[in-house]
């Protein structure tokens, strides 16, 4: 995250390589499944040996038996929609909710956040020397139309995407966020409007956010769990 | 440090069955461990083999004999796994090929060995015994000759012959930087014993051939699990805890063909085969050319990773990371993904269309948009169907044809047949023109109760 300070997001998760590395991040929707997004995983059909969801923690090499801390290999990916670049992944044991650990809510279908609502992104990956990469970053920005943002982006921002406002110094999802929260607040509680994804450049000054709008795919999300 | 595992080949769920004109000369240990029953094997002369089962107990066999066709067959068996000593399976030598008990009995000239018990037409001071390995008319190397194995030759004019056994650092060679390497060296370059892969003593390593089942981490074969520039292996040498191997380079490099699966303006799966011309990062920076070693030195030469199209600063992936990536121009930054290139859509064509979310669609294509044959949508097997011809006898649900019984709005699914994905959107896309409504409501009505909580407050007090 460019442009983020230390914060907490229960809902977000770090995805771990067979090597234990962070490679991306992903949201909790429920105790036993998380989102993300297809850029990260290599096929439909990768084999996750060894792939885990670290969750609970705010730091990114958090110490062994760290309290609170949870770490379920991933058992299942399931690709979504064309188009959509998410990915559902299922945990071997469902997650233990607590003050550390929770899910976030779901938008109504197709349903269109709007412009100017507060949201926030997070994440463990490149902060391009804006901060901290070894705890976890969150950034807030607010809903922009995709009318607006399509004047920047000429016309290349698609229906099943949004936009978050552009700051002149730069504030960004980067390298290792991509699958992680937009989450965006509704009264008392944060829903997930969006899914990281990666851009040409990350935290450029003036440049609005994109990110995959949930609301067109929480019928295939709520089929997935349910199936 | 070495296990007695080490002498032999493992083939696993495989038992060697005996001729049941030899059965009668096996020898059943039960209670004993897995390097135990190996100590006593590669102690004992007469085993050559041996069939272990963990469970239900653990049951050792002893076996005189290796797979050969004649004496033994291997059988599959889930239970159980079969260990061959090397020496006894092995085509090729390893350094001068004293321990070689192959079943090679010509000479390289292609004349007939001599039988070692014989002294005719060639007279000699070899007996065979128990533990010279002097069998039949195999050739062998009993004095250690630097040329390998040997023997005596059935052509009077002729005394002895090499039988140019290959060695095994030769008899497969590597191509690149030996990732595909399958081949049987078991020995470091200063000629050090290889680990077994599935050992963590001496080296404690997180290559378990488990987690690694594309890589081939067979027993303690040099192997090159994380792209090094050359196969290599954990040796039984505490002080040392790996070391290369030495291996042939295949003669000549591979031509410079141009791969069907190379893609440029996208990438397939880890992108091993983009050969596109993006040389920056996701985040912008400039990527730095594979041939330099500034701003950041690296071991991806590109001399040495032939096959990985290492050239300028394009983004690559030589070394099985999640996607291409590069060595970037900051000093900062040593590494990074190069994720804004397109992922290739691995759908196949569609082979049809529907209208509005394809409610009505009542065509026949059976088939989900990665080619997966669809499953009946009346069995339920191997998946057990939620939705069927029972629960929405409205929805023509016949044979395994796309339908859209639950008015999804990404289109027509099925059930596949593939046990890993239960159900996927078919091969099927919208008519043109067509776009489903977005439908903008109002979030203030809608109440989230278990979800999307957090407690700010805290924050600070977690941070060490």
């Amino acid at each position: 995250i460019v442009g983020g300070t230390p914060g907490n997001s229960p809902w977000t998760v770090s995805l771990r390589d067979r090597k234990g590395n962070h490679f991306c991040g992903g949201s909790l929707v429920n105790s036993k499944w998380v989102i993300s997004t297809k850029q990260c995983f290599s096929s439909c059909y990768v084999d996750l040996t060894g792939y885990t969801a670290l969750m609970g923690t705010l730091y990114r090499n958090p110490k062994q038996g760290e309290p609170g801390m949870q770490s379920i290999p991933l058992t299942k990916i399931v690709c979504g929609p064309s188009e959509s670049h998410l990915v559902m992944l299922q945990l071997e044991t469902p997650a233990q909710f607590n003050e550390r650990v929770s899910q976030i809510c779901l938008p109504p279908e197709r349903y269109i956040v709007p412009e100017g609502t507060m949201c926030e992104i997070a994440g463990w990956g490149e902060t391009k020397g804006t901060g901290d990469e070894f705890v976890l970053n969150v950034a807030q920005m607010s809903v922009m139309s995709n009318k607006d943002c399509n004047e920047y982006f000429r016309g290349r921002v698609r229906e099943n995407e949004m936009c978050t406002s552009s700051f002149q110094g730069g504030v960004g999802a980067c390298e290792r966020d991509y699958g992680g929260p937009l989450a965006c607040q509704n009264s008392d509680c944060w829903v997930l409007e969006g899914v990281i994804i990666p851009m040409r450049r990350c935290g450029h000054p003036g440049q609005p956010n994109i990110f995959i709008r949930v609301s067109i795919y929480v019928d295939w999300i709520k089929k997935v769990m349910e199936m | 440090h070495r296990s007695y595992l080490n002498d032999f080949q493992r083939s696993e769920g495989r038992e060697l069955v005996l001729k049941p004109w030899n059965a009668d000369r096996l020898i059943l240990l039960t209670e004993i461990s897995l390097e135990k029953c190996a100590q006593r094997c590669s102690e004992s002369h007469d085993c050559r083999a041996f069939n272990y089962e963990a469970r239900p107990v653990p049951t050792c066999m002893h076996l005189p004999w290796v797979e050969d066709g004649t004496n033994a067959e291997v059988k599959r068996n889930v239970n159980c796994d079969l260990y061959q000593k090397k020496v006894y399976v092995r085509k090729c030598i390893v350094g001068k090929g004293e321990d070689y008990r192959g079943k090679v009995w010509v000479t390289q000239s292609g004349r007939t060995c001599q039988q070692w018990w014989s002294k005719f037409p060639h007279d000699h001071r070899w007996t065979p015994n128990p533990t010279n390995g002097l069998e039949l008319n195999y050739c062998r190397n009993p004095d250690g000759d630097p040329i390998g194995p040997w023997c005596y030759t059935t052509d009077p004019e002729r005394r002895y012959e090499s039988c140019n056994i290959p060695r095994c650092k030769d008899e497969v060679c590597i191509t690149c930087n030996g990732e595909d390497y399958r081949g049987q060296v078991d020995h470091t370059v200063s000629g050090r014993e290889c680990q077994r892969w599935d050992q963590q003593f001496p080296h404690q390593h997180i290559y378990q051939p488990e987690k690694y089942p594309d890589k081939s981490l067979d027993d303690n074969y040099c192997r090159n699990p994380d792209a090094s520039p050359v196969p290599w292996c954990y040796t039984t040498d505490p002080e040392v805890e790996r070391e290369n191997c030495d291996i042939s380079k295949c003669a000549e490099a591979p031509a410079r063909r141009h791969r069907s699966s190379y893609t440029t303006n996208c990438f397939r799966g880890r992108g091993e085969d983009y050969r596109g011309k993006v040389n920056e990062t996701t985040s912008g920076i400039a990527c730095q050319r594979w041939d330099a070693q500034k701003p950041h030195e690296h071991p991806f030469y590109p001399n040495t990773y032939e096959c990985k199209g290492l050239e300028e600063n394009y983004c690559r992936n030589p070394d099985g990371s999640e996607a291409p990536w590069c060595f970037t121009s900051e000093p900062e930054m040593r590494t990074a993904l190069c994720l804004q290139i397109k992922r290739c859509a691995d759908d196949i064509e569609a082979e049809d269309c529907y209208h509005e979310n394809g409610k009505n669609y009542r065509g026949t294509v059976r088939k989900t948009r990665k080619g997966i044959l669809c499953q009946k949508w009346s069995v339920n097997t191997p998946h057990v169907t939620k939705i069927n011809p029972k629960t929405h006898p409205d929805a023509n649900l016949t044979e395994n044809y796309c339908r859209n019984p639950d008015g999804d709005q990404h289109g027509p699914w099925c059930y596949t047949t593939d046990p890993k994905t239960e159900f996927d959107y078919c091969a099927i896309k919208q008519c043109a023109g067509e776009k489903p409504p977005i439908i903008e409501t109002s979030a203030q009505v809608i109440k989230f109760n278990e979800c999307g909580k957090r407690d700010d407050r805290k924050v600070t007090t977690r941070l060490r």
